[in-house]
């Protein structure tokens, strides 16, 4: 653990917070792509059932324990409890574009052909591509709320915040895995836009719209 | 163990 992947995963829990009260106060999950969210779910039971065979820590677990739950519960909230407030006619991304091409890239790009290995590297092609449908969204309509953003913002600077890791732990441990920073550097990169937007306008108190 | 670093991560 060193104090960049401390500061992801911070970031990230704290995304998710964010997210659960931007619902719970607005009674609304408006903004908020379901696709996304479902692809969330996908990607941390894939890749996070190994705590019943793999254990690393207690912070790692209670984490792992905590983004399945989450997550769940969101979908639940925007699927049953705030479902009038959930509108699918711009959530239009066709996600099998995304989970075809993960499941073949993680069948030829494994550490091992077998099932939990291929369920891993799926979960990490996935998530490296799950915010797509959201984006897309923000595409669609051309403006977010400011919550919504600072949700995205802090999910995006997770993964950045990854790659530092990566880079210590190359001078530190000697390791490197191209997998997880090929797929980190790409997730990244998808982001560059809408931090561009989100520091330059979101951080000056502007709204966050897109230009048409 | 598979030779990856990464699955000690989040």
């Amino acid at each position: 653990m060193n104090l960049f992947r401390l500061l992801g995963d911070l970031s990230h829990l704290a995304s998710i917070l964010v997210l659960l009260h931007k619902i719970q106060t607005s009674r609304s999950c408006r903004g908020i792509s379901f696709k996304t969210q479902a692809l969330y779910v996908a990607v941390f039971v894939a890749r996070y059932l190994d705590l019943f065979w793999r254990y690393i820590s207690l912070y790692n677990s209670a984490m792992k324990v905590f983004f399945i739950g989450s997550s769940c519960y969101i979908l639940y909230l925007m699927k049953y409890r705030y479902r009038p407030t959930n509108d699918p006619s711009i959530d239009t991304f066709r996600i099998e574009y995304l989970l075809v091409p993960c499941a073949i890239l993680s069948l030829i790009f494994n550490y091992n052909f077998m099932p939990t290995e291929i369920l891993w590297s799926f979960s990490i092609f996935l998530e490296s591509v799950a915010i797509l449908p959201q984006l897309f969204m923000l595409q669609r309509t051309g403006e977010a709320e400011a919550i919504t953003t600072h949700y995205l913002a802090a999910l995006g600077i997770y993964r950045a915040l990854y790659i530092p890791n990566w880079i210590y732990r190359y001078f530190t441990e000697g390791v490197i895995d191209p997998i997880a920073v090929t797929a980190g550097i790409v997730q990244t990169g998808l982001y560059l836009d809408f931090f561009y937007v989100y520091f330059t306008k979101v951080l000056q108190g502007q709204k966050f719209e897109l230009p048409a | 163990a598979p030779p990856s670093s990464s699955h000690d991560e989040l």
